[in-house]
């Protein structure tokens, strides 16, 4: 008999997931090498579920010591390719949504008889820091035991490392041992090297127990509320000041109690609300604001949250009811005339800071129900005065527009999905939101030292989150680098200053060769990239079609693979070519489609029953 | 810790040194017209059974107060704290930052001073002084300099805020003393006859390493007879 190893003729020689992050840009490769021992031609799958904030940047397939490299294309170039190969009844594989964190690459290959075939891909992220964390979130799923399978990450961080853990959701006493944790000074590194015993999910199974999640987070030691880092000519710089009072907050929330909403979806959001206000604090100013057909207050003026209102609100909370359609841009509009009037007659202090967030689970149907024309009201009546956030729930709500809509008023938006931990996951946006601790920040360089940079202007920095700027040098002459911070806190102003020696920076990182020389110029690049492309979902006309080509630009250089892009292997096989293709689609795809990041197409020529994937959420 | 009074008008200035336990919190400057108050709490060596000579005592802990601004700031050679209206604000000496609120005005530069102007005409320099963190014997302590007083009454009192107004000394008889370098004198000053000896303390507000030496006439026993009443007379129960 053949051993566990072997599973319809196919042998998984290994699975290696290897990432190297440094200063937050994650550089991960994914290696699967396999064996096709049957006596005919099979086809081998590769599955990787990878974030949807991370580019691809490359994929190769390597057949018996050929190797058949990707390379990034423009989107329309590589969909005639695809189109053509689709045509020829060639076969198509795709990438699609995984869960709400995830989007599922699958490729399969046809192997012939005693053939070996490995897989690599490549992606790369920024890891955001949420909650006062960095989290790199790996998928673990082989579909069969695998004879060796590891997962090593290298952490490199000039700050010098404060916390590292890693929370395996599969792991059990015996594979406790094979998972290693260590950090020391500016290193970290985590290891998980099941042995091919250690993966059975029974002793005499041969299934593997190795399905969940992998996720590595860390932070940062923060002697200093910023670093700035600078290698061949480019800059980063993080930011994140500790120790700061939070800022008072004055919070409108805007609560769909629309038919849809009634049942699950009520209860949980009226869970989540009764949670949000245990965490509100004693100096904010709050009110809510429910529509349906209508819309109605709790209070006729923004309230500050003492004791007694928070209780009132609680009972408020607990007593509202769904009813009737969908109103939302008077519920916006009374939601914002609601805070300036507060501001204007003094209701609340002087140093505070305004935010509205809006829940809702459909489209605007009723009242003004055109997108564009809410759009242009709630933009007018903000005035960029305080950011908007808005909450998703669902599968029917119009989450382009509800994200437009925020974007465009400097706040984000936010999918709910409809869940058992809905509830969880508003709370959890809350909590992002929660603790201002600067408002109007504004980062400024040396004008002419610096070119290409990203925003550098926000309007809240929250505890537990950072705020990074990278950009071209471009004046070598000089030799020091000072960035300036400056934002309003709570009770003051606040100007933070970062000074860094070129010439120390550049002795200090030729020590670190083994990390990726050129990290800060693709970090300056998928920033770039990520916010053009948000920046993109706003703009008419000219001005996107020229972030358009910025983006496009961008990606291509720095072989990313983004909603612009397409990544083409072209194989030949039986004397034709055979084009294996890698995309994400744009934001013009139906809002049901919209987590649909990433389009991996394969095609090939097999013997054999052509067949093809649908992309699908 | 070292005092030094410049004297403008007399084109010289005074020294004297304040030797007291570690723990104790003395009162520097008191304006009963306008509240600010800055006290210093005093450290010792890090490992007090060392055999020195003499113990030295620094200043470890430094509070200002102006409750007209309903402020606090404490200083500690680890960290900065604002208190505004009860609400704390912390930095460390990592930071290069400046804080402004009001008329108030902080401006912390990494590892090196933070200076702090309160309105137009009080402004307090604090020097950060690092030593060697393995240094058996010492450890990291502050200096206060007063770089602006012009703005406080003329009530204004404390171990250095009694020397914000005009006063007259006159030095005669200098004679040699026990070193040939350091020549001793007579100072007559506040109505009391005192010895006092020629020597060198150092200001380290431009340069906090090495400091800027400053000649002065050293008035010795903790300042008897410069200070008003004795040394004692200053120690008050708590930082704030």
């Amino acid at each position: 008999s053949l051993p566990d190893t072997v599973v319809n003729g196919i042998e998984i020689y290994s699975t290696k997931i290897n990432c190297k992050v440094t200063s937050r840009f994650a550089h991960n490769v994914v290696t699967t090498r396999a064996v096709n021992h049957a006596d005919t031609a099979k086809e081998v799958f590769f599955d990787v579920e990878l974030p949807k904030t991370a580019f691809i940047t490359n994929f190769t397939i390597t057949i018996d010591g050929v190797t058949y490299p990707g390379n990034v294309k423009e989107k329309e170039v590589a969909k005639k390719q695809y189109d053509k190969a689709v045509s020829q009844g060639k076969t198509a594989g795709l990438v699609k949504a995984s869960g709400r964190k995830l989007e599922k690459f699958t490729v399969s290959v046809n192997v012939a008889a005693g053939s070996k075939v490995t897989f690599e891909l490549t992606y790369e992220e920024l890891l955001k820091r949420q909650k006062g964390k960095y989290e790199m979130y790996i998928k673990v799923q082989p579909k069969q035991l695998v004879n060796h399978f590891e997962i090593v990450a290298d952490i490199y961080e000039p700050q010098g490392i404060k916390e590292l853990d890693a929370d395996v959701s599969f792991i059990t006493n015996d594979l406790m041992d094979v998972l290693t944790t260590s950090f020391s000074g500016k290193k970290g590194q985590v290891s998980f090297k099941p042995t091919f015993d250690q993966q059975r999910s029974c002793p005499t199974c041969s299934t593997s127990l190795l399905n969940g999640d992998f996720i590595i987070r860390y932070d940062v030691n923060r002697e200093q509320p910023g670093n700035v880092q600078i290698v061949n000519g480019y800059f980063v710089h993080f930011f994140a000041p500790q120790n700061l009072p939070v800022v008072p907050k004055n919070v409108v929330f805007v609560i769909d109690v629309s038919g849809s909403m009634s049942g699950q979806k009520m209860a949980q959001t009226k869970e989540a609300l009764l949670h949000i206000l245990n965490d509100v604090r004693e100096d904010d100013f709050l009110n809510f604001i429910l529509f349906s057909s209508d819309v109605s207050t709790w209070k006729e003026n923004m309230v500050p949250a003492t004791p007694e209102n928070l209780r009132m609100a609680r009972e408020f909370v607990r007593n509202f009811r769904v009813t009737g359609a969908t109103n939302i841009n008077d519920a916006l509009l009374k939601g914002i005339e609601m805070i300036n009037k507060a501001r204007e007659t003094g209701i609340v202090p002087e140093r505070s800071t305004s935010i509205i967030i809006m829940l809702t689970d459909g489209e605007a149907n009723t009242g003004e129900s055109r997108v564009d024309k809410i759009q242009e009201n709630v933009r007018n009546a903000i005035g960029g005065k305080f950011p908007l956030y808005n909450l998703g729930f669902g599968h029917d709500v119009n989450y382009n527009f509800l994200e437009k809509m925020a974007l465009e008023n400097h706040g984000l938006a936010r999918r709910i999905y409809e869940d058992s931990d809905a509830n969880l996951q508003m709370q959890g946006f809350y909590d992002e939101v929660a603790n201002p601790l600067l408002t109007d920040v504004d980062l400024q360089y040396p004008q002419n030292t610096i070119s290409d940079i990203t925003q550098n202007n926000y309007q809240h920095f929250y505890d537990g989150s950072e705020i990074v700027v990278a950009g071209r040098v471009v004046d070598f002459e000089t030799n020091s680098f000072v960035a300036d911070v400056k934002g309003h806190g709570a009770l003051n102003d606040l100007t933070f200053t970062e000074e860094v020696d070129l010439k120390e920076m550049e002795e200090a990182l030729k020590e670190q060769e083994y990390i990726f020389g050129d990290y800060i110029e693709r970090l300056w690049a998928y920033l770039t990239i990520e916010q053009l492309l948000e920046k993109r979902k706003n703009a008419q006309g000219e001005e996107k079609e020229k972030l358009t080509a910025q983006a496009l630009d961008l990606s291509l250089k720095y072989h990313f693979v983004t909603p612009l892009t397409s990544m083409v292997v072209t194989k030949p096989e039986d004397n034709e070519d055979s084009e294996f293709i890698a995309d994400k689609p744009g934001e013009e795809v139906k809002a049901d489609q919209i987590s649909h990041a990433y389009a991996t197409q394969l095609n090939y020529q097999p013997p054999s029953n052509p067949y093809y994937f649908v992309d699908g959420d | 810790p070292h005092f030094i009074i410049e004297v403008p008008q007399k084109d010289g200035a005074l020294c004297f040194n304040i030797d007291v336990q570690p723990g104790v919190v003395l009162n520097l400057i008191r304006d009963p017209d306008t509240g600010i108050t800055v006290n210093g709490e005093i450290i010792g060596e890090k490992d007090p059974s060392s055999e020195t000579k003499k113990k030295k005592s620094y200043f470890g802990r430094l509070g200002i107060v102006d409750p007209q601004m309903d402020l606090q700031i404490e200083v500690t050679p680890q960290k900065i704290t604002l208190w505004s209206g009860g609400r704390r604000t912390s930095f460390t000496w990592m930071d290069t930052v400046t804080i402004t609120q009001n008329g108030l005005s902080v401006t912390i530069n990494k590892k090196k001073n933070m200076v702090v102007s309160i309105g137009d005409g009080v402004t307090f320099v604090i020097v950060l002084h690092e030593v060697w963190k393995k240094h058996p014997i010492h450890q990291d302590f502050l200096g206060l300099y007063t770089v602006d007083s012009h703005r406080m009454s003329t009530k204004t009192h404390g171990l250095l805020g009694q020397f914000f107004h005009p006063f007259d000394f006159e030095v005669f008889d200098v004679r040699p003393g026990s070193d040939p370098k350091k020549p001793d004198a007579t100072m007559i000053v506040k109505n009391h006859k005192l010895i006092v000896t020629w020597g060198s303390q150092k200001d380290y507000r431009m340069d906090s390493g090495h400091g800027t030496k400053v000649s002065c006439w050293f008035v010795h026993d903790n300042g008897s007879g410069l200070i008003d009443g004795v040394h004692t007379d200053y120690i008050v129960p708590t930082l704030f």
